[in-house]
């Protein structure tokens, strides 16, 4: 699954 | 930060910047789908719930601010201002919507990482943003002078979806772990999304012609 921290993109 | 992710991002902002000196200048808004905006405005809100949650660089924080900030002043331009209100092609951007957010938040719900508010609406916004210009490709379609300011809009905001793919492969790459399934499907959709505008916005420069989309 998806990691949180990769929500570094806009 | 690597370069295509950059330039994407700078793709954006300059298709955003192109948007509102276009209707600022021209006191106009003829062209330009009020959906496809009200569309972004929904996309960013949902996405950028996490401006009050976690903080990760100040450039990412400024630029969701300035993506914000700027698609609720066009709103507001195409809405209520005296001037450019009236310009606002009414009759023509008829593009139902709700047919795209509600399958959009469907999908969300089932198709998720996480079943939480913040994750359903974040990937809500991943989905709906795959379509959001869909209202104004069709406005194009209809509009039979496409002004250069608004192709360009288009082309640009197309091309930051490009460099997005070409920064995830970059990111793949380099970074262990990296993966974000759907997330990439998403930005695969919506840039093909823009292909046949690509084919037919590269033609008229290229023959010198005034940009017009067949219907």
């Amino acid at each position: 699954p998806e990691v949180k921290l990769l929500k570094d993109e806009l | 930060m690597n370069i295509f992710r950059l330039a994407g991002d700078m793709m954006h902002l300059f298709s955003i910047i192109v948007l509102l000196l276009k209707i600022n200048a021209t006191r106009s808004c003829r062209g330009v789908s009020l959906k496809t905006q009200e569309l972004y405005a929904i996309v960013f809100v949902c996405r950028y719930l996490d401006l009050f949650t976690s903080f990760i660089s100040l450039y990412n924080t400024t630029m969701k601010l300035i993506f914000l900030l700027s698609t609720f002043t066009i709103i507001y331009w195409m809405r209520f201002h005296k001037v450019i209100r009236v310009t606002y092609d009414r009759e023509q951007d008829t593009f139902r919507y709700q047919f795209l957010i509600l399958p959009c938040f469907l999908l969300a719900l089932v198709l998720n990482n996480e079943f939480s508010a913040m994750e359903v609406l974040w990937t809500f916004s991943i989905y709906l943003e795959a379509v959001a210009i869909l209202p104004q490709l069709v406005l194009l379609q209809r509009t039979n002078n496409i002004d250069n300011l608004t192709g360009n809009y288009v082309f640009l905001l197309g091309s930051y979806r490009a460099l997005y793919i070409l920064n995830w492969i970059y990111r793949f790459m380099t970074e262990p772990n990296y993966r974000q399934y759907l997330v990439w499907i998403s930005g695969i959709v919506q840039t093909i999304v823009y292909i046949d505008f690509f084919y037919y916005y590269i033609r008229s420069w290229r023959n010198n012609e005034k940009l017009s989309l067949p219907a």
